[in-house]
């Protein structure tokens, strides 16, 4: 028996569309930590998880780990109309025909209830074991605002045609990123900054050595879920998958893992 | 060049 609810759907909603243009299906798996949503495109050089954990949630209820595929764009569309401060509450059992329910409910009056109910998929390729790397193991961290990040991938998006490529890279005070296109090349370049007074404002870099690494632009723009963090980690090394991480709460996060291409 | 790895390369089936 699975039940899950939130007071507020703004989060899932926000989760649910964040990822709903990029991924078709992803793969839910709940069990007693929490909820953790894996999905990952055909091009296999990139994974997104998201893992919202039990003290999110208002009320979880999880009694047997269940292990659910779901069409992760019919999601985004059949929720787009319900309403941010509407209470969602997911429920699914294990005897009931392989489907999750999601119902959304008007918190003041509740005279107005809608029961989304979704047939599970198979999904291929997921759920995968992700190891918890330490930061030891990478090159370099850089946490800045994502509300700096964002309009940095917009920008590298200028040169957009399908195979632009990315450059990070990170020296001792800066990080640095260049998109090269047909039609030309961006570098934008970031200088680390400290402002103690706004700890969420800063550029701050970590580097044990430098790194220079190459991603396909149209992966880095998958990392736009920045609407739901206001700081994004990237963690950089030549050996693992770059991680972009972006903690929603203290409770969950979202994590893209990215291959970087061989130069 | 080198064969592109991929990502389960890294990440094994659960």
């Amino acid at each position: 028996m699975l039940e899950l609810r939130l007071v507020q759907a703004t989060l899932f909603k926000n989760v649910v569309e964040a990822l709903g243009d990029l991924f078709s299906t992803a793969h839910f798996n709940s069990s007693r930590t929490g909820l953790e949503l894996q999905a990952k495109d055909n091009s296999r050089v990139t994974l997104i998880m998201l893992l919202l954990r039990a003290e999110a949630f208002d009320h979880y209820l999880c009694d047997r780990g269940l292990s659910m595929g779901l069409n992760l764009a019919g999601m985004a569309k059949a929720f787009c109309c319900t309403n941010n401060d509407d209470i969602i509450t997911i429920k699914a059992e294990e005897d009931w025909s392989d489907t999750v329910t999601f119902t959304f409910e008007s918190p003041e009056d509740g005279d107005e209830i809608s029961y989304f109910h979704f047939d599970f998929m198979v999904i291929n390729g997921v759920p995968l074991e992700i190891p918890e790397y330490p930061e030891s193991e990478y090159q370099a961290i850089v946490r800045m605002p994502s509300a700096k990040f964002m309009p940095i991938c917009n920008k590298l998006s200028s040169f957009g045609d399908r195979d632009t490529v990315v450059i990070i890279s990170v020296d001792k005070e800066s990080v640095d990123f260049l998109s090269r296109g047909k039609t030309g090349t961006l570098t934008i370049f970031c200088r680390e900054t400290q402002t103690v007074d706004k700890p969420k404002e800063p550029t701050l870099i970590e580097m044990k050595e430098k790194v220079s690494l190459m991603f396909d632009l149209r992966y880095m723009n998958s990392s736009k879920a920045s609407t739901l963090s206001d700081q994004v980690t990237i963690s950089l090394s030549s050996k693992l998958p770059a991680v972009f991480e972006y903690k929603i709460t203290e409770m969950s996060c979202i994590r893209y893992y990215m291959l970087p291409r061989n130069e | 060049g080198r064969k592109q790895s991929t990502i389960t390369n890294y990440f094994v089936r659960s």
